[in-house]
């Protein structure tokens, strides 16, 4: 269906550094490629990269179980929006 | 905060260390009016050497020696009307924490002449660094994140952050949390609010064991706008209002005899004031009372509005109002009713603002979360109160300090209410501890703020711990709170094990061989936390032993002794093991256990677990409550 294939923005946290890694980005794309293929930068669009692993990207449904389920993922959530307190 | 620090016993002469320049406290919020009084730079020196950040400045916005860094983080989404691309704060939100927490002290600081005094943060000499995550659509997880892993790299000492979602999230799908597991393990404790949607229990927004939740109470200040008539009563009203109508009297309306009856209505429905009801030529220049608590009449052309209000807490805080507004309740609103009826040419006034003293402070007011916290109940949060009603602080000149279109008043300095002010008190409590006790770890900090928070009165706050967890921040009394329960990555690896988390993501968290073994296995109960929290299945007897270790950063030879305080009848069996912990050095450790034993069908009454050497009274509460 259409909703299924429409993309909504995701946080795909991967908790501390990746030891012995030196571009967290290019890991973050790499993993983009398996899952979006040649797309990949065009929907990675934040890297997290200083105190954490992780990144923001535009998934579809399905990309986001096949990411949720691969090596290195704590968890795939979607970029809710918090309020002021 | 011209009132807030002196209540809890925190005057502006109150022993500091001139490492308190060194200190760097992380705004996470909508950014900051740099030029504020607050924020002068006026006898700062340069940045501390381990500071690592930048300052993004687009255009128009300069950091200094008091606000060192600034970065902004808008994702991809578009700037609504009065936005600005910058860490510039077009809201006010962030630059009242900021000065909340940090601010220098700016005297003769008010608003419309109310709350005057000297503002100033908890930290005045502490430095600043701004990360912009809130846009008028909110604040997203994305931006949450990105600001966390920008916040831990440049150095900062303490993360204030005062935003939530009303999401029950396991701890690592939750940005606030993650941001804040990352922050505890590079030494930064975490200060969140703890959320606006009580009274209802289980309603905290922000929960995990490794931040420091705050709920928010009241100061003895309050703001009354009353009303007075020509029959020469008074009648206590409920507002921030800072205008004044003169000594004179003005003619009064009931709204529900000005229909706007060319437009359809009739006065059954203009008397609940809906915008467009009202006759304009009936209430132009009058002060209309209204029996609902909206603004219709003053958009009407009235010179004033009394609204009718049943809402039940009207006495415990009022709102800054854009125009001549106050309410009343229900009982006043119907003999000022009969005065209007019944008098030929009925006159009234409603008063600027007065002051007065609330001999009920402090209690934690209605809308703070409340606990259990429903992901880890035996966690007790919120962790403690901090003063979050009728806060004066800096604001955003170009933002109306009501937020209303009929509010054309520019103000640097506002008073506003939310957990989201009593979160920043306790980040500068907690950098006023770090400014003294630099090495000490976040749980160390988190630590000393609870055991040594004042009581709080049960009596008026019948939600006790899950309205307000320990007690009261009491910054004085934290720097020296004799022990600490410490805890480092390792004990919450393990208390995540007990959790459920398997070995495989905790591995991921830490980046190393963190594993869940038998041992370290169903340990919630034994995260070194400075409370106790049991929730225990209602008419089942139970019997939990808590283990604790207690670090002495007292005096090098003391002796403390364990005993508890009750408040009430129990039928829970307390024990702890060994009574006695004798210390012979700073930094030693020593263990006990707490075991309770009995059965419940409620919530079992306050009971504290107080650790006193006769110089320190290092105060835990014990909270059993059906699950």
């Amino acid at each position: 269906s259409a909703s299924a294939l429409e993309r909504k923005e995701y946080i795909v946290y991967m908790g501390e550094h990746l030891k012995g890694v030196t571009s967290a980005e290019s890991v973050h794309f790499s993993m983009m490629e398996q899952v979006v293929g040649s797309a990949a930068s065009e929907h990675l669009l934040h890297s997290y990269k200083y105190s954490f692993s992780g990144f923001v990207a535009r998934l579809t449904d399905e990309e986001m179980k096949t990411m949720s389920r691969m090596e290195g993922v704590v968890s795939v959530f979607p970029n809710r929006h918090r309020k002021l307190h | 905060t011209t009132r807030s620090w002196d209540f809890m016993g925190f005057p502006i002469v109150s022993e500091r260390t001139p490492l308190e320049s060194d200190i760097i406290v992380g705004m996470l919020d909508t950014g900051i009016w740099p030029e504020s009084q607050s924020f002068d730079d006026q006898g700062f020196g340069p940045p501390p050497a381990k500071w690592k950040g930048i300052c993004q400045s687009p255009t128009n916005f300069t950091c200094n020696n008091k606000i060192i860094g600034a970065r902004y983080y808008n994702g991809y989404h578009f700037l609504l009307p009065g936005e600005i691309l910058s860490p510039r704060d077009s809201e006010g939100h962030g630059t009242h924490t900021a000065s909340t927490a940090a601010g220098r002290q700016v005297v003769g600081a008010n608003l419309g002449g109310l709350a005057e005094g000297t503002a100033r943060g908890g930290v005045p000499s502490a430095r600043i660094a701004v990360y912009k995550i809130c846009w008028a659509f909110g604040c997203a997880d994305a931006n949450i994140l990105a600001a966390f892993d920008d916040a831990i790299a440049d150095g900062v000492d303490i993360i204030s952050l005062s935003v939530g979602g009303p999401f029950l999230l396991d701890y690592f799908e939750d940005s606030i949390a993650i941001g804040a597991f990352h922050a505890m393990k590079n030494g930064i404790l975490t200060s969140n609010s703890a959320g606006n949607i009580g009274p209802a229990l289980g309603s905290i927004e922000n929960y995990s064991p490794w931040s420091l939740t705050v709920a928010a109470s009241t100061i003895d200040r309050r703001f009354v706008s009353n009303v007075n008539l020509g029959d020469g009563r008074t009648f206590e009203g409920s507002a921030i209002n800072t205008f004044d109508l003169g000594p004179r009297m003005h003619p009064m309306i009931y709204a529900g005899d000005a229909p706007n009856t060319s437009a359809g209505y009739n006065g059954n429905q203009s008397r609940y004031c809906f915008s467009g009801s009202l006759d304009e030529k009936l209430v132009r220049g009058k002060i209309v009372l209204c029996d609902s608590p909206r603004i219709g009449a003053v958009r009407a052309g009235a010179l004033g509005a009394i609204l009718q209000t049943s809402f039940p807490y009207i006495k415990d805080l009022a709102f800054v109002v854009p125009v001549p507004i106050t309410l009343v309740e229900m009982q006043d609103g119907g003999n000022i009713t009969l005065y209007i009826k019944n008098t030929s040419q009925p006159m009234g006034n409603i008063l600027k603002s007065q002051e007065e003293k609330d001999p009920r402070a402090p209690f934690v007011i209605f809308f703070s979360s409340r606990g259990p916290n429903r992901i880890t109940p035996s966690i007790l949060k919120p962790d403690l109160t901090a003063p979050g009603v009728d806060i004066l602080a800096a604001w955003s000149p170009i933002s109306p300090p009501t937020g209303s279109p009929e509010d054309t008043r520019s103000v640097t300095y506002n008073i506003i209410s939310g957990t989201s002010m009593s979160c920043p008190h306790a980040t500068g409590a907690a950098a006023y501890v770090k400014s003294f006790h630099q090495s000490w770890s976040p749980a160390a900090i988190k630590s000393a703020l609870m055991t040594t928070a004042y009581p709080m009165d049960p009596r008026v706050n019948p939600d006790t711990e899950f309205a307000y967890g320990a007690g009261h921040i009491n910054p004085r009394a934290a720097v020296k709170p004799g022990l600490v329960y410490d805890a480092d990555e390792g004990d919450y690896v393990r208390m995540l094990c007990g959790q459920g988390y398997n070995a495989t993501t905790l591995r991921l968290l830490t980046g190393d061989n963190s594993t869940c073994t038998s041992s370290n296995n169903g340990t919630v109960y034994d995260l070194n936390y400075p409370s106790f929290a049991l929730a225990a299945a209602s008419g089942t007897p139970f019997s939990v032993i808590f283990h604790r270790t207690v670090t002495n950063v007292g005096l090098p030879n003391s002796t403390y002794t364990g005993s508890f305080g009750l408040l009430g009848s129990s039928e829970v069996g307390l024990r702890v093991t060994p009574r006695v912990l004798s210390f012979q050095s700073v930094g030693q450790k020593m263990s006990f256990t707490l075991t309770l034993q009995g059965q419940i069908t409620v919530r079992m009454p306050t009971i504290f677990l107080t650790w006193d050497d006769g110089v320190h009274k290092v105060r835990s509460p014990i909270v059993v409550y059906p699950s």
